[in-house]
């Protein structure tokens, strides 16, 4: 069964990014999602990814939604662009 | 269900498609079917028709590229994005790319193509992603071992289109909801401190350290097991989850599935006339089976069915006078589920203490 990391682990930053980016719209400016993670628009995007699978709507890339981000999937956006 | 921002749909019913190129994952005659097999799902439930044309341009183009195919949408390597489609409308609008650094099957492993190409079909006929987990059109891939709409992939396709011209109107899936006051489990188990409850397809996953309920596919876990698992028990000892459908059984240790599996519950020691368990659990080395009205009591050390059962379970287990779904056990306690509600079985002093509906356990 999945184990619960307790950090964010670099790798995991730059995934969320682009999952964001992909899928919920995140505008890229270059900088790091480590840096700007607890301010919109990052933790808007999350809190959207979180409600539309259902999970805990934290704002925050916790181990249940690394893990639902890490799972293969569609290419189309969730979110309109 | 969720349209696709601005209500694109097809003017023409009557589309067609054309196979650009094709996998070499797969003999072409298996492209040709999960294709054809993936438009005729979307047919059934409403009026669409298509026609699979060899030349020319067809309303729905499907390719398999890799990385950058030249539509502002690269694919990224194996795993991650699988396929991609266009909303509906003219030029690149309806067409479906698949990713060709996945590996497409015809079966249970990783990509099943008609699966896939199934989901990108209702994007190419104006349908976004859907929040329902058991949603063909929900982002995310799960293989259940069957391709099937659920009901809310032909509420949305009904809401672009309207229904199908047969006179007999298909209904789809539903995935099970945890506040229903008719939900049943088929089974529960407890593993390494977390509690599964099976239904269908599904299983809702508990751990007492976390306030959610998951609700999962059982494929997404376990590809290989079956829908409907009738029976489970944890044997804490071997650190081993066992789950039952029919006359089969598999050994799991977490992930993993154990080798020589599925075996026959007959190597339990039950008469051939058993054919299917309804519940077990075991408690200090003991494994009971609840079968009908009777159960048996199984020893795991000498691992050999106990002499003197089967017994009547209302005898044994006073105030469980029915069939029973499911049952596990929490410290000193049998909890056991029969329909909606469940029982809670005091085991020191052979009682029940506590009858009370059985969404509780999803927390609702």
């Amino acid at each position: 069964f999945p184990t619960v990391p307790s950090e964010t682990r670099e790798e995991d930053v730059e995934m969320v990014q682009k999952y964001l980016e992909n899928y919920y719209n995140l505008k890229s400016d270059g900088e790091q999602i480590e840096k700007q993670r607890h301010r919109s628009p990052v933790v808007e995007k999350l809190k959207q990814m979180q409600e539309f699978f259902g999970l805990k709507v934290t704002g925050k890339p916790d181990a249940e939604t690394l893990n639902v981000m890490k799972q293969p999937r569609c290419g189309v956006p969730d979110v309109a662009e | 269900f969720v349209l696709t921002e601005g209500n694109p749909r097809w003017e023409n019913t009557h589309l067609t498609y054309r196979i650009e190129n094709y996998t070499p994952d797969l003999p072409r005659a298996d492209v040709d079917q999960a294709i054809e097999k993936a438009f005729q799902l979307w047919s059934n439930v409403s009026p669409l028709t298509f026609t699979k044309v060899s030349e020319g341009q067809a309303d729905i183009m499907i390719s398999f590229v890799r990385g950058d195919h030249r539509d502002n949408s690269p694919f990224d390597g194996p795993g991650g994005n699988l396929a991609h489609a266009f909303q509906p409308g003219p030029r690149i609008g309806g067409d479906a790319h698949f990713d060709e650094d996945e590996t497409w099957t015809s079966n249970f492993r990783n990509y099943n193509l008609y699966r896939v190409a199934a989901h990108e079909f209702g994007h190419s006929l104006g349908l976004s992603h859907s929040t329902d987990i058991g949603a063909l059109m929900y982002p995310n891939y799960f293989f259940t071992g069957d391709v099937q709409l659920s009901q809310d992939d032909i509420n949305g396709i009904q809401a672009i289109y309207g229904p199908s011209n047969d006179p007999i109107q298909p209904t789809g899936s539903t995935a099970p909801t945890a506040c229903d006051p008719r939900l049943t489990f088929d089974a529960i188990v407890t593993l390494r401190g977390e509690t599964l409850f099976f239904k269908n397809e599904y299983f809702w996953r508990r751990h007492p350290q976390l306030p959610t309920v998951e609700l999962n596919f059982i494929s997404l876990f376990w590809p290989s097991l079956p829908n409907g698992i009738q029976a489970a028990y944890e044997d804490f000892d071997r650190d081993l989850i066992f789950l039952f459908k029919g006359n089969q059984y598999w050994a799991l240790n977490g992930y993993d599935i154990q080798q020589g599996y599925p075996k026959d519950i007959s190597n339990y020691g039950f008469p051939s006339s058993v054919q299917a368990i309804d519940a077990a659990v075991s408690y200090r080395s003991k494994t009971y089976f609840f079968v009908n009205d009777q159960f048996w009591r199984y020893d795991n050390q000498r691992r050999s069915m106990e002499a003197g059962y089967p017994q009547s379970i209302a005898s044994t287990f006073p105030g469980i006078g029915s069939r029973i779904d499911a049952v596990f056990q929490q410290d000193d306690f049998f909890l056991f589920f029969s329909g909606p509600v469940y029982y809670a079985f005091d085991l020191n002093t052979q009682r029940v203490t506590r009858v009370a509906r059985i969404n509780k356990w999803l927390n609702c």
